[in-house]
């Protein structure tokens, strides 16, 4: 564990927390891709199923349950508790659109062709393009709240951030998994544009608005 | 290259 991955890691939570906590205390889910949250909760149900079968460290088992049961809580309060604030006559992407070729791509280019690891490799594809139908959303409603913007923000540098983990992996213990890295830079690069107008309006105190 | 079933990222 380097300081990298950790923040990663970190960030990552940092994100969920803030949806969360926007959602639950603002009663209300607007402006969320409803879409891009059940790909996430899909990403981590078939990423940490050696949960059950490899054991890692404490800290890999809690942060692992963790992702799942707030991924599963998130489309809870979506589609169940708070489905009437639920933007959905914005959130019309297509995720078959997703689904179909990153389980392709899985079947295609895996390091194994187990059951396992191509639900390990399909996660990790999908994962890299399921934030679309949330960048669809603020582009189809032209704006996002500063609470969402913030959101987006620990959530795209959170691959960012393992980016950096693994090229001091690669020089520090020669490790690397070519999967994740072409993966983690599609991932990162998606969010580039978004990054742009964080720091450009979001911190300045704008609200992130897209030009008409 | 890391062996196949064994992640320890997250």
């Amino acid at each position: 564990m380097n300081v990298f991955r950790l923040l990663g890691d970190l960030s990552h939570l940092l994100a969920i927390i803030v949806l969360l906590l926007k959602i639950w205390k603002t009663r209300s889910c607007a402006g969320i891709s409803g879409k891009s949250q059940i790909l996430f909760a899909i990403v981590y149900i078939t990423r940490y199923l050696d949960l059950i079968t490899t054991y890692i460290s404490a800290y890999n088992m809690f942060m692992k349950i963790i992702f799942i049961a707030t991924s599963i809580a998130i489309v809870y309060l979506m589609y169940v508790k708070f489905k009437a604030t639920y933007d959905h006559n914005h959130d019309t992407f297509r995720i078959e659109f997703l689904l179909l070729p990153t389980l392709v791509l899985a079947l295609l280019i895996n390091h194994e062709f187990t059951i396992v690891e191509i639900l390990w490799t399909f996660s990790i594809y999908l994962e890299s393009v399921a934030i679309l139908p949330q960048l669809f959303l603020v582009s189809k409603t032209g704006e996002a709240e500063s609470i969402t913007s913030h959101y987006l923000f620990a959530l795209g540098s959170y691959r960012g951030l393992y980016l950096l983990n693994w090229i001091y992996r690669y020089y520090g213990e020669n490790y690397y998994d070519l999967i994740v890295i072409v993966a983690g830079i599609v991932q990162t690069v998606l969010y580039c544009d978004f990054f742009y107008l964080y720091i450009t309006k979001v911190l300045k105190g704008k609200k992130l608005q897209l030009p008409a | 290259v890391p062996d196949a079933e064994e992640h320890d990222e997250l």
